[in-house]
């Protein structure tokens, strides 16, 4: 989950 | 999602639109950087690999099939449109492309959060974004009548970085154990490249006079 939120940005 | 992130993406999408409707509207790429689009376009391939095989929102995988599709868009109209590839500044547009790759992909497989494909590829990415605009700045300092759009384009997306930046100050302050030391300092060096450009850009709108950037 915490992998993810690092990656949701453009 | 924070009103400076959703600002910044905003932004980031405007700076593609203007480049797409001045390329359409005048028929014409004079003064655009093909060298940095395609430098664009590596840099969504190898971050957004991930709409394979993870999922983070509707907006997120929206935004990033239209990134790619307008930066694809851009690259063939400048290789391939009948009209437009004629008014490509290929002489002056002479960036070498593996200036910027290889040092950036020996940095993303040294420093890197995780030794694997997607991640070093994510993280080269990230280093690339951080310095593709480079040819364009170039290209712009020895184009001497740099027309409105090109200069709204690269203002615009300077702009677009400098807003991730208050984004991040946002998530900082907002969320517990959000830190991500690569993405911020990559994103200050984007950024920085952008100051020069910023200053006379806000300079020749001040005096009302046509922008040039000296040599």
């Amino acid at each position: 989950k915490e992998e993810a939120e690092e990656k949701d940005e453009l | 999602m924070n009103i400076f992130r959703l600002a910044g993406d905003m932004t980031h999408l405007l700076s593609i639109i203007v480049l797409l409707l001045k390329m359409n509207a005048t028929r014409s790429c004079r003064g655009v950087s093909l060298k940095t689009q395609e430098l664009y376009a590596v840099v969504f391939v190898c971050r957004y690999l991930d709409l394979f095989t993870n999922f983070i929102s509707l907006y997120n995988t929206v935004m990033k099939l239209i990134f790619l599709a307008s930066t694809f868009t851009i690259i063939y109209w400048m290789r391939f449109h009948k009209v437009i590839r004629v008014t490509y500044d290929r002489e002056q547009d002479t960036f070498r492309y593996q200036f910027l790759v290889l040092p950036c992909l020996v940095l993303a497989m040294v420093l890197n959060s995780e030794f694997t494909v997607m991640e070093v590829l994510w993280t080269f990415s990230i280093y690339l974004e951080a310095v593709a605009i480079l040819p364009q700045l170039v290209l712009l300092q020895r184009t001497n009548n740099i027309d409105n759009l090109t200069g709204n384009y690269v203002f615009l997306l300077g702009s677009y970085r400098a807003l991730y930046i208050l984004n991040w100050i946002y998530r900082f302050m907002t969320e517990p154990n959000y830190r991500q030391y690569l993405v911020w300092i990559s994103g200050i060096v984007q950024t920085i490249v952008y100051i020069d450009f910023f200053y006379y850009y806000i300079k020749s709108w001040r005096n009302n006079e046509k922008l040039s950037l000296p040599a």
